[in-house]
């Protein structure tokens, strides 16, 4: 059933970056389609091997998104060859122990019928 | 209220911005409100600095003075907006350029301000009211949880389990009236949400979600600023 609802939404034209149950078995082509997509360049080998790992972590992410969100398209990104935690920090920065003050402002009530 | 409401068609929207290797979305949330505050008051879209906010706003929390925005490192939207109240305003994008670093020294130069913030609020966590402060003030701040946004790719994102943790700011542009889930059978209402990641992620730099139930947190810290006319 799960598969059947990922076919209800997954380009399968050339992907789009998106993940199907092919995307594991292929991680490898994935990987080097992605690397040419956003130009990445990695430092080492064991650097390489270590992000492609990470990415093949990330695809099974993304299956799993795609199972709760079905209602969207997930697969890979820009952020592929980040771990959540390398994500979070470079790319996201509410600062949750910032509060809205007390006596902050209320926004007044506007009517919406009509 | 009307059925759809998008911003953009109004022309109250700057393209979309990429804020690199940085957490500074927070200020990215801030200039886009006040870019659309802006234009609602002057009838002119200015691009506004993030830079200024990265490299210059370091206010605090009232009650914990430790806990401050922080260019990379973090902030939030209303922290900026007070100040930005407090500095007088923002300078413009060309004059005061996006780095995606903060190792600047703050280069404000209160002559060259392009906007100012009259005042700003926070919108009751009821998704009509957002809605009726997002048509009758311009795009607003919100916070979101962002953990479906790392592999989001397009369509309207309605997951059923996601944290209310809240760890990103964006801007709330507009929302539309259905569109099709297949798991649920229904049209679904959604929220467009600007995002500050590029043109090529998501829909073209925007990320839809759905309205109705608080999803990912994005209803619980919305804000809406009113921007003074400085022409």
């Amino acid at each position: 059933n799960d598969d059947l609802l990922i076919r209800q939404v997954v380009d399968h034209g050339d992907g789009g970056g998106a993940v199907d149950e092919n995307s594991l078995v292929n991680a490898d082509h994935h990987f080097t389609i992605f690397k040419r997509k956003f130009g990445k360049v990695y430092a080492t080998q064991e650097e390489h091997d270590y992000r492609f790992s990470v990415f093949k972590a990330n695809l099974r992410r993304a299956r799993r998104h795609q199972k709760l969100d079905p209602a969207a398209v997930h697969g890979v990104t820009q952020f592929s060859d980040l771990t959540p935690r390398e994500f979070r920090r470079q790319f996201l920065g509410l600062n949750r122990r910032l509060r809205l003050p007390s006596d902050a402002h209320k926004a007044p009530i506007l009517p919406t019928n009509d | 209220l009307p059925m759809d409401f998008d911003w953009r068609d109004h022309g109250a929207v700057t393209p979309v911005k990429n804020q690199g290797s940085c957490g500074s979305c927070w200020s990215f949330s801030t200039t886009g409100a006040l870019e659309g505050a802006n234009f609602l008051a002057t009838g002119d879209l200015v691009s506004l600095s993030e830079q200024q906010l990265v490299d210059c706003d370091h206010e605090c929390d009232p009650e914990e003075k430790d806990s401050c925005d922080s260019g990379c490192s973090g902030g939030l939207m209303n922290s900026a907006f007070e100040y930005t109240l407090k500095s007088g305003g923002l300078m413009r994008e060309e004059d005061y350029p996006y780095t995606g670093t903060d190792r600047g020294a703050c280069k404000f130069d209160k002559n060259k301000i392009a906007a100012k913030v009259a005042n700003f609020s926070v919108v009751s966590l009821d998704e009509d009211q957002i809605a009726a402060n997002l048509v009758k003030n311009g795009p607003l701040a919100v916070a979101i949880n962002a953990v479906f946004m790392q592999t989001y790719i397009g369509g309207v994102s309605c997951p059923f389990i996601c944290s209310k943790r809240l760890d990103h700011g964006v801007l709330l542009v507009g929302y539309g009236a259905a569109s099709y889930a297949p798991i649920r059978l229904k049209e679904k209402p959604y929220w467009i949400i600007k995002n500050s990641w590029g043109e090529n992620w998501g829909e073209n730099g925007y990320y839809k979600i759905c309205r109705g139930h608080n999803v990912c947190g994005v209803d619980s810290m919305v804000s809406t600023v009113a921007a003074v006319s400085t022409s």
